[in-house]
């Protein structure tokens, strides 16, 4: 079975300012094993 | 008298035949899955290609099959055999058997120890306020932020699919320009337990294609994330965040394979099969999870809804037909949801 997430995240405010204080960034990558509770980004 | 030895030769040579045949395919299937691996430690991206089996598989009846192997895997096993079928599973399809909340002779059936919960504590989440975590354990497929107009995602390279096709026409699902998304003038503070502000949905529900120039609050983008799960792993789904389910929408679809070869092989594959959608709204907007059932798993349980069933048998297969759809009370507010909840099970059947 697949499990597909969809939702909403801050991105950065203009491409020039990507300090990436508030935007939204994946800390997986394809082919990754995950497991609930871990963390998929921040 | 011939004519019986010729019987008696016939039905061994075409069983024999049969078998014969499917070693062939299963071998051919074997070369194809090797240089499928091959190629991508190569680095060469796998490209969506429909083939015969494909073709094939559109005319099977997946969801008799799918219910078949269902009541087959609900058959009660003897009390003394049960470890010994539970591990020879668990080998096959590298299941964690420590981790079972039960000892393995607590498990009637099959299908009751597949859906098994886990042991206190074997799944701690992420504490830290600002992430979300994975609401199942599986393989991460595809992830990124939907851009541009029609919001498509890849199923494998050559071939994409739209997210309103897969969560179904979303009242709720924000407008994408420009691959942006713009707060608009309601800040959604901290939404659980909080009555969300009518003017957000007003705004999403009514806003056209363009949006009011650039607003106070920060610019919004819609990610996504596929993952698969395996037949061996934990297949209950947990809350990515803490947010509230606003509304439930059952499309019964068919119940093709959703393995990697099907993911290559099979024209919008997650949009055909079943699947059982939740949507709703977390501190940064709009949240949705789709639950996609295949052959081996038809059945997709709500903890937030248990009356709900799926795989039903005489359900009408037409694309056209709008998928079931139910408003959580209170309207608005819906059923709020802690981080790390468990929100639904797949299943066997």
């Amino acid at each position: 079975s697949t499990v597909v997430l969809i939702f909403q995240a801050p991105i950065s405010e203009s491409p020039l300012k990507k300090d990436g204080s508030s935007e939204f960034r994946f800390c997986v990558g394809a082919g990754d094993r995950v497991r609930v509770g871990e963390a998929l980004g921040r | 008298g011939t004519n019986s030895q010729g019987n008696s030769f016939v039905v061994p040579g075409a069983t024999v035949a049969t078998i014969l045949m499917l070693g062939a395919l299963h071998a051919r299937r074997l070369y194809d899955d090797k240089k499928v691996q091959e190629a991508r430690e190569q680095g060469i991206e796998i490209v969506f290609k429909p083939d015969l089996k494909a073709s094939f598989l559109q005319l099977l009846p997946l969801r008799s099959i799918s219910r078949f192997w269902g009541s087959l895997t609900s058959t009660e096993l003897p009390v003394w055999m049960r470890p010994y079928v539970y591990r020879a599973w668990a080998r096959a399809f590298h299941s964690n058997l420590e981790e079972a909340a039960r000892p393995l002779d607590e498990y009637a059936s099959l299908r009751d120890f597949f859906v098994h919960t886990l042991k206190e504590g074997s799944r701690p989440i992420d504490p830290d306020p600002r992430c979300l975590v994975s609401p199942v354990d599986g393989t991460i497929l595809r992830y990124g932020e939907l851009k541009g107009a029609g919001a498509m995602i890849e199923q494998v390279k050559g071939f994409s699919y739209s997210v309103s096709s897969l969560l179904g026409e979303s009242s709720f699902l924000p407008m994408i320009s420009e691959g942006h998304m713009q707060e608009d003038s309601v800040k959604q503070e901290k939404v659980p337990g909080e009555k969300i502000k009518k003017s957000w949905w007003r705004v999403s529900l009514a806003s056209p294609k363009v949006w009011e120039p650039m607003s106070a609050h920060p610019m919004k983008g819609l990610f996504y994330c596929v993952i698969y799960l395996r037949p061996g792993d934990y297949h209950r789904v947990h809350s990515a965040v803490d947010w509230n389910v606003l509304v439930r929408r059952h499309f019964a679809g068919r119940l093709f394979p959703v393995n990697e070869r099907a993911t290559r092989t099979i024209r919008n594959l997650y949009v055909q099969n079943e699947r059982v959608v939740l949507e709703g709204i977390w501190k940064e907007g709009f949240m949705a999870i789709a639950a996609i059932g295949a052959t081996n798993i038809g059945s997709i349980e709500l903890c937030i809804e248990p009356d709900l069933r799926t795989n039903l048998p005489g359900k009408k297969l037409m694309h056209s037909e709008p998928p079931e759809e139910r408003l959580y009370e209170p309207k608005g507010v819906g059923l709020m949801l802690k981080k790390g909840d468990e929100v639904a099970a797949f299943n066997m059947g």
